[in-house]
């Protein structure tokens, strides 16, 4: 862990008085095998050591704390301060506000377009459910039997449908209806597969959602910034939802999802019961992946 | 030896980018570039950072004879793709002829069983489930006498998604691993963790979890079509000694291959 193994290398740091280049390199090239070991994007790590670099050097070494604690004490800080950044709610803009969920395969769409559907309905919301995946055998068929679980309003398709004439009719049936907020579930899809991107370009154009939101799965490696990076490019992403948080994945990929496209955290799927979405903690998750 | 022509070398910074991009453990990113004497030498020849890659990856077992029915459980964390890797096992069997059979154990998760019942009406073939809610144990202990009467070639038995950090979900699992082995002595032949191509260094943490719980013996990398490498796999071979069998490249029953360890390494380096 970050701080077991840094405190190490810190400690040969003792009893200097100011921070220089020549006696945090070493410390620094430690926290970058750290914060790789924890899932950090390669090029976002090197960004936030540079940015750690800067701050420190010429720093004093304040009374009482070894210069490695003091750095270490930075990087927290300086973690926290990005991930707060990063910090935001769903926009509530609209009526019916609506969601559109979107993410790679297996990542926790349609078990999040639940959990936020049943959040919303237990605010007294008025919520539609759309069921958007057509392609995934029984995925309609998942959402249905956890729209009635949690006894929500849920549009499936009609014989024939695409997932974009099923979308127009739920956005009709939405504003007709009067529903507050209105989620619409979509398929997996790889970030290299320009047709499914594509697709889900036109069926944003279509639903025109205030909230376009990635689903990703908490453990994901190296190629989240690639993937968020894509998804941004294709949809527009308006926020992050990390799942599987409930697990030991560190969470690298908050950070570097974050930090390469800007996109703000929203909250964190813990677990697989319909309860378990908890708000996003900038905090926990800096001590997560520093670990 | 260098031949008539020097051979292009690639610097320790391009090593490095390309290993850790891949998600390869940066204990043996940094190993790989000491062996190959990287920073003595200015450099590393890619066909032999290759060549050094490949051993660390442990090739599967000799088939020798497999019991009929070959009973193969496949597990692992949520949503990596064990029920459409079961479909593809499945259909795979199909295409040579032999007759495998299905077994829907993830009694747990909505709609778990009717996706891999469409899956095996798409497949052509029998797949036996039970009710929501029960026993998944139960339920494979029964798929497994199913096999055994109907003589089918395989059977291959999809679990619940679950987080290999609950220690009641890893019970649960030997407590099906059991009972499969009640309906049958030696069941299952193979057990096999299902690993999402995506995931960065916590493969490592799912895959230790699963072998401590039940006798794993190979691994399926799914989603192999997408942009991640799966650069963990050499820490399954190095750290777990698990052969990496089958690699998904897609949603489809026939986007299914044998791994190719050299193949995997080359693609990896680009
Ligand atoms: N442990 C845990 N499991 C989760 C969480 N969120 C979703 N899951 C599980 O992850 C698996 C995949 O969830 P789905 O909702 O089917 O994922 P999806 O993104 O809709 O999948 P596709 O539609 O195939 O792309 C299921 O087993 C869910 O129960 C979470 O926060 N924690
Ligand atoms: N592109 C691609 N998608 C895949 C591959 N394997 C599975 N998938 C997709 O990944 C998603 C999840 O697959 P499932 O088979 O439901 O995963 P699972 O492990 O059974 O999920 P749970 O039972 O909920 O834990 C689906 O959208 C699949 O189509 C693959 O090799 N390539
Ligand atoms: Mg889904
Ligand atoms: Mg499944």
């Amino acid at each position: 862990a970050l701080t077991n193994s840094l405190q190490a290398v810190f400690r040969r740091l003792r009893g200097q008085g100011t921070l220089t280049e020549a006696n945090i390199e070493a410390a620094l090239r430690e926290v970058r095998t750290a914060l790789l070991e924890a899932d950090v994007n390669f090029q976002v790590a090197q960004d936030f050591i540079e940015q750690v670099r800067r701050r420190c050097v010429g720093e004093e070494v304040l009374r009482g704390i070894t210069p490695g604690q003091q750095v270490i004490r930075r990087i927290y800080e300086q973690l926290v301060e990005l991930l707060g950044r990063a910090r935001r709610d769903v926009k509530w803009a609209g009526r019916p506000m609506t969601v559109l969920l979107v993410g790679l395969n297996g990542s926790g769409k349609t078990t999040t377009a639940a959990k936020l559907a049943k959040r919303w309905s237990a605010e007294r919301r008025k919520v539609l459910l759309v069921a958007c995946d057509l392609k995934r055998p029984a995925a309609v068929d998942q959402l249905r039997r956890l729209a009635e679980r949690i006894g929500v309003d849920m549009i499936g398709p009609e014989p024939g449908d695409t997932p974009a004439t099923l979308a127009a009719r739920a956005v009709r049936k939405a504003q007709r209806e009067l529903y507050d907020v209105a989620i619409y579930d979509t398929a997996g899809r790889l970030d290299v597969d320009d047709e499914l991107l594509a697709e889900l370009r036109e069926l944003r154009d279509l639903i025109r959602p205030h909230n376009v939101i990635l689903v990703l799965d908490a453990a994901v490696g190296q190629s989240a910034v690639r993937v968020a990076q894509r998804f941004h490019e294709t949809a527009g992403l308006t926020g992050l939802i990390l799942t599987k948080l409930d697990g030991d994945a560190r969470g690298g990929a908050a950070l570097s999802v974050h930090a390469a496209t800007g996109c703000p955290i929203l909250m964190v799927g813990v677990g697989e019961k319909l309860d378990d979405l908890e708000p996003f903690h900038p905090d926990r998750m800096a001590s997560r992946i520093l670990g | 030896q260098r031949g008539a022509a020097p051979e292009e070398r690639w610097p320790v910074e391009r090593v490095e980018e390309a290993l850790y991009a891949a998600d390869v453990a940066p204990s043996l990113v940094m190993e790989a570039i000491e062996r190959l004497g990287a920073r003595r030498e200015g450099g590393v020849v890619p066909q032999r950072l290759a060549e050094h890659l490949a051993g660390l990856l442990v090739e599967p077992p000799a088939p020798g004879s497999v019991r009929r029915p070959r009973v193969v459980v496949l597990v692992g964390t949520n949503g990596s793709g064990k029920t459409t890797t079961c479909a593809k096992l499945a259909w795979r069997s199909r295409q040579t002829g032999r007759r495998p059979l299905l077994c829907a154990a993830d009694t747990f998760r909505a709609a778990g069983s009717d996706q891999l019942r469409l899956w095996a009406d798409r497949i052509g073939c029998d797949v036996v489930t039970g009710a929501t809610g029960a026993d998944a144990a139960a339920v494979a202990f029964d798929a497994v006498t199913a096999a055994v009467r109907r003589n089918a070639d395989e059977l291959y038995v999809d679990t619940a998604g679950r987080m290999h950090t609950r220690e009641p979900l890893l019970q649960e699992l030997q407590k099906l691993i059991r009972s499969v082995r009640k309906a049958r002595e030696g069941a299952p032949d193979d057990c096999w963790l299902v690993l999402d191509a995506a995931l960065g260094r916590n493969a490592l943490s799912q895959a230790s979890a699963f072998a401590g719980a039940v006798p794993l013996n190979g691994a399926i990398i799914t989603k192999l079509d997408g942009s991640a490498k799966a650069g963990f796999v050499f820490s399954l071979g190095r750290e777990l000694r698990i052969p990496v069998l089958y690699a998904g490249l897609g949603e489809s029953p026939e986007d299914l291959v044998e791994f190719d360890r050299r193949r995997f390494v080359r693609s990896l380096l680009g």
